[in-house]
């Protein structure tokens, strides 16, 4: 079990980068 | 009564090295009987190594938690700014007759995204 | 609650020294040294997991700071555009 909370965590953890990535991105475009 | 509660903390302390002196011993005669080796770790260091993983799993939990929520934070008041800013800048173009700059392609695709 | 602290202290240590009372012949069997191998196997998995998770964590502080740097230059343009209306 705690392999898989941590892969868990681990998966969250990699959308919300993606997310706040793509996010910032998206701002930057109307920012310009 | 002051006696009797000197003499219980002393029990405790007592229990408490007893405790530790048992441990001890106990993970001397595996560590003596089975010296970790080159490929083998002996059952006392992978015990150690199960709870030095555990706490570091609580402690980069315990950072993750905070991080995402402060991120949502941001992203929900960049929102609600931009957007404000957006209606702004439009109204002032109406007020002063200028012509509405359209949003482009790629500017229309984030603005939905962002919505 | 100090009892109480002071008793689950006391369980604790209990229960440590009963995990490694069951660990004590661990090594001897051949097939419980397997065992012990594949437990150390998924402790390197483990690992590699929560390092990535640390670097994820890493990437995320970067990525707030970000955030916030643009939240504040958004509030100052903002700003400018209520200042011309």
């Amino acid at each position: 079990t705690l392999k898989g909370d941590v892969n868990t965590l681990l998966d969250e953890a990699r959308l919300v980068s993606q997310e706040s990535t793509r996010f910032i991105k998206a701002t930057k475009v109307l920012m310009k | 009564m002051e006696a009797e509660v000197d003499k219980l903390e002393l029990m405790f302390q007592k229990a408490d090295s007893d405790l530790d002196y048992i441990q001890y011993r106990l993970e001397y005669e595996i560590k003596t009987n089975h010296p970790d080796s080159a490929g083998e770790k002996n059952a006392v260091t992978i015990l150690k190594e199960l709870s030095a993983i555990k706490s570091r799993y609580q402690a980069l939990s315990a950072r993750f938690k905070p991080i995402s929520i402060e991120q949502k934070e941001n992203q929900n008041r960049i929102c609600a700014t931009l957007s404000k800013t957006m209606t702004m800048i439009q109204e002032l173009q109406k007020q002063t007759d200028l012509e509405l700059t359209l949003l482009t392609e790629e500017e229309k695709a984030v603005t939905e995204q962002l919505k | 609650s100090d009892l109480e602290q002071l008793c689950s202290y006391v369980n604790e240590k209990i229960d440590n020294i009963k995990k490694i009372l069951t660990i004590r012949n661990l090594g001897q069997a051949p097939s419980l040294k397997t065992t012990l191998s594949k437990i150390e196997d998924e402790i390197i998995t483990v690992n590699e997991f929560l390092n990535n998770l640390e670097l994820e964590i890493q990437y995320q502080e970067q990525t707030n700071k970000s955030l916030k740097e643009l939240c504040v230059s958004l509030e100052e343009d903002l700003k400018d555009v209520e200042h011309l209306k």
